[in-house]
């Protein structure tokens, strides 16, 4: 049976796609099964592994507003226990047509239902904000992961996310989990950094994930050349960041 | 006569809001009135002032959504010349119905005209989206300021937002002008930004700005206390980089 794991923060910028990325990758890697679904008009994952507008026929627009069905946007991109969803929005007035039939909360949840069981995680790339699409992935997941930056206005946004999940939970998916808060881009270096982790896991306690993932050049250089850092390289400090979040979720879910 | 500056971008995290407020301040030193749009659901431009939601009653939302008079949701923040509009979105179910009013793309251009003659700048700080709000933006504004960071991701969306944008102005605006793509968070000792700044000042010539924000901790630490950065340290990088901004801004519009 498959976990659905959201990655969503209405603050922009604070690695969601780099998470879903590598924590997805990761994943695989320890062989688990992984669907990488992009849901942000932006089409970050796609540019990640470079799967630029001539190789996409369909996405996630696709199935959403044309119903095509949904296996036909799956892409294999020759990794392992790895495929992905992209978005596919190809321009302003697409967006706005995806943005509107997502009023319809449930539709990710009715779409991913079909395919649920071929995987053993499903995660969802969300865009920065809080309108219908992160809803309707709210609806479908059943845990969500919140990468928060050691920055003032990402930590300040945190808590009236947190507020807002807790009501979409209630009206629309009583079974959401918080898998966790996952602090990223950290840099030793920044004494604010420190201080900002200090009140993360003094006021969020239990639910800040053990694993820190390190600001590392090699994190953003890998999309550059189309990779996940692991396929980049597996020593770097964000490759293994991301494999002992990896190792952590596994075994939380071994726990439960 | 105003001009009024949208800033904005559909990538996360690159400097908007913190364009918006070092930009607004230093214009206010050199004398210009300035007033400070808060598009953003996220209510940076609140945040980072620390107005809590106990000083403020009214804000964009009000305006667009219970046709509070503008006037109204104006807050003075105590800095001559500058003055700002909060969002003042409290909920989830706020923030969809605030993106449906947005829906007619012409109601935040009537909404500044009747104010316009009294700043000799507006800035409109914008959601990290491509959606109705943004695009209400695009419709109201005369000039378009585009922050970029010198990483993958942000060059990749940066196509494709100029095409949208283009769109956009066609239809709904076509007098706005492009006032151009700011570099922000510039971190000289990394390789990979200098090929990417290269690579923008090749295929983006004439419309790069000669002022490049470095990437400067006292940015980042300057709205944990309330300020802008040329209110904590003047002779830091980032306060003077936004100051030559304005410089050039200024100067642009001299030429015209
Ligand atoms: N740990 C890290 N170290 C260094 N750079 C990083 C790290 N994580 C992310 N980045 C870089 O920071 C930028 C923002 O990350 P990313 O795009 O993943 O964030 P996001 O939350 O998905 O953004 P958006 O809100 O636009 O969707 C990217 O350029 C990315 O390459
Ligand atoms: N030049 C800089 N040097 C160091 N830190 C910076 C700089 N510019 C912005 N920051 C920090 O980077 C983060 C992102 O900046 P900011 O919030 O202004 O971006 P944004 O585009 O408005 O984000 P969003 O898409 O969420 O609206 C913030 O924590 C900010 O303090
Ligand atoms: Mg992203
Ligand atoms: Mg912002």
């Amino acid at each position: 049976m498959s976990e659905v794991i959201a990655i969503a923060s209405q603050k922009g910028g604070v690695g969601k796609t780099t998470t879903a990325v590598n924590l997805g990758t990761s994943l695989a890697i320890l062989g688990q099964r992984v669907l990488l679904v992009d849901l942000d008009p932006q089409g970050s994952i796609a540019a990640n592994f470079h799967l630029e507008d001539i190789n996409v026929e369909y996405g996630l627009f696709d199935v959403i507003v044309n119903k095509i069905p949904l296996a036909l946007a799956i892409c294999d991109i020759g990794l392992d226990n790895l495929e992905i969803v992209p978005t596919n929005i190809k321009n302003e007035e697409e967006e706005i047509n995806y943005f509107t039939h997502a009023l319809q909360v449930r539709l990710l949840k009715g779409i991913l239902s079909k395919i649920r069981k071929e995987y053993d995680y499903i995660i969802l790339d969300c865009p920065p904000s809080l309108g219908t699409v992160t809803i309707n992935a709210l609806t479908a997941a059943d845990a969500l992961l919140i990468p928060v930056q050691p920055e003032y206005f990402s930590l300040k946004a945190l808590g009236k996310f947190l507020r807002s999940i807790k009501n979409i939970g209630k009206k629309h998916n009583p079974q959401l989990k918080l898998k966790g808060i996952l602090i990223t881009m950290f840099d030793r270096r920044l004494k604010r950094s420190k201080a900002i982790i200090g009140e993360l896991q003094y006021s969020f306690k239990n639910i800040v994930f053990e694993t820190i993932i390190p600001r590392n050049s090699k994190l953003a250089e890998a999309p550059a050349v189309g990779k996940p850092v692991a396929l980049l390289d597996m020593s770097s400090p964000g490759a293994v960041a991301y494999f002992k979040l990896a190792e952590e979720i596994i075994n939380s879910r071994n726990r439960r």
